[in-house]
């Protein structure tokens, strides 16, 4: 059975999609297959992987509120190894939609669990989130097997760390008991900065084990590489960007016991 | 009366809060009172003008659910002529507590305008808005004479637009005929990158006059500010930050007939 990981973080803007799309292309370029799932209304991780606005007929609000076949969702990408189901902004209706219903916070993990044997070809899928602990985020971390968090080396970054680990208490006290957290990620660390090295200190500190050896500096190619509907790893595959999410995939294989 | 502009973009990290403060403070140096009220769960807003959490027993939480008094729910902050009504955690319960209030995308509206006498002090209102176009985010567009919003020189900032331009034609139709755009402004521009440039040519072509003469460079003071609860004109006033939102008060207090 593959690995589900939620990539998570209510913090806007700290590199969420930059790591589910590049860390899928790495584990996948490893030989690993990987199914990437946007549950961003925004799209942002099915754009970078080149599915256009009209190929997301179906999409992963169908997987989410009908339980959708994956056979019917998932898509190909330009990338062996790596399939993704693509988000639209019908997404954002998910929330009320779902309000009401009992068992709201479980669709994607019975979705996802009613279909082990399509899944089975998989080893790992990533949950793209957005930046909000919202019922599509609650849903993600309720399916999960752990939750990885993008920790942009910026203040702000810090302050919202709490009151993720708090919902994170939540889910494992009603709907998901065996939810652990993969490991907590610095992005755009900049070494000439010293509010990078702050922000690794603190979380080094806090942290301990939890935050993983790689650090993703900040590399201006990870953000042109999805206006060319690239990963980095075909996009620049000797920058520093590429590098690092090459070392990351490998840090969490080994972590899993997978070389 | 106050202008009330909500400063709002569901992308997440385009630098929203740091518009809010800075804007802000510059317009308070400018000599026009302003209040920021930070509807925001995360709470950034209060922390970058030193409103600590033991601080926060009344919050914007107060005076959306309940009405509650403005002058029981701001604070005055370091900057002179600048208040702001703190934000906590509990806002992100708002959502499904207003869920089946009828009226629900009005509540800040009606907050607001049940106390104008108080809010006569102020030249303007800032909302800091979080990365979502939910209940949060309507109530302030509901309750705005307009809305900034700030536009990250980067690839997946664009895409966001359309989804924002959509909200936003719902609520005219809807709940408030009078809501105009008060700008977009790029923010985090660094003319050596390509991307930031292309992004820029695309914006002034395609939304001609709404996009702010007024370019927010990315300058590493702006993010260090809020470490030390500083705007940026009190933390490094001759910084290209500091400058750069000095100027976008000025085109904002000119094109509002001020000078
Ligand atoms: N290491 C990096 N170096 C440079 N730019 C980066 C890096 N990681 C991400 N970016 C860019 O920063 C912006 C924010 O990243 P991204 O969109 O992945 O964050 P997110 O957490 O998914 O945002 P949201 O909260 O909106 O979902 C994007 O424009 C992206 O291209
Ligand atoms: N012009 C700039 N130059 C450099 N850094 C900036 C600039 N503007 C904002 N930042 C930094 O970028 C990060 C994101 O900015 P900010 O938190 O203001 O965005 P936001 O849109 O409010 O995020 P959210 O979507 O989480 O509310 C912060 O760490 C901030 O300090
Ligand atoms: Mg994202
Ligand atoms: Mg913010």
């Amino acid at each position: 059975q593959p690995k589900i990981i939620a990539v998570s973080n209510q913090k806007g803007g700290v590199g969420k999609t930059t790591t589910a799309i590049n860390l899928g292309a790495a584990l996948a370029e490893a030989g690993c297959k990987t199914l990437i799932i946007d549950l961003d209304p925004q799209g942002n991780a099915s754009t970078g992987l080149g599915v256009s606005h009209t190929d997301r007929g179906t999409s992963s609000y169908d997987l989410l509120v009908d339980g959708a076949a994956l056979a019917d969702v998932s898509h190909a990408c330009d990338v062996a190894g790596l399939n993704i189901v693509p988000a639209t902004a019908d997404l954002s209706s998910a929330d009320v939609e779902l309000a009401d219903k009992s068992g709201r916070v479980g669709f994607l993990r019975k979705a996802l669990r009613d279909q082990m044997g399509e899944l089975a070809d998989y080893q790992f899928v990533l949950i793209d989130c957005p930046p909000s602990l919202n019922l599509l985020t609650i849903n993600a971390m309720v399916a999960a097997d752990s939750i990885l968090v993008p920790l942009q080396s910026e203040f702000f970054a810090l302050e919202g760390l709490s009151q993720l680990m708090l919902t994170l208490r939540e889910v494992r006290q009603g709907a998901n008991p065996d939810l652990r957290i993969e490991g907590i990620v610095l992005t755009m660390y900049d070494k000439r900065n010293n509010l990078s090295l702050q922000v690794e200190e603190d979380a080094r500190e806090n942290l301990g084990d939890l935050v993983f050896k790689t650090v993703i500096p900040r590399n201006v190619r990870l953000s042109e590489a999805p206006s060319f509907a690239k990963p980095i790893l075909d996009y620049d595959k000797n920058s520093a960007g590429a590098v690092a999410y090459r070392a990351l995939a490998a840090e969490l294989l080994a972590l899993n016991g997978q070389t």
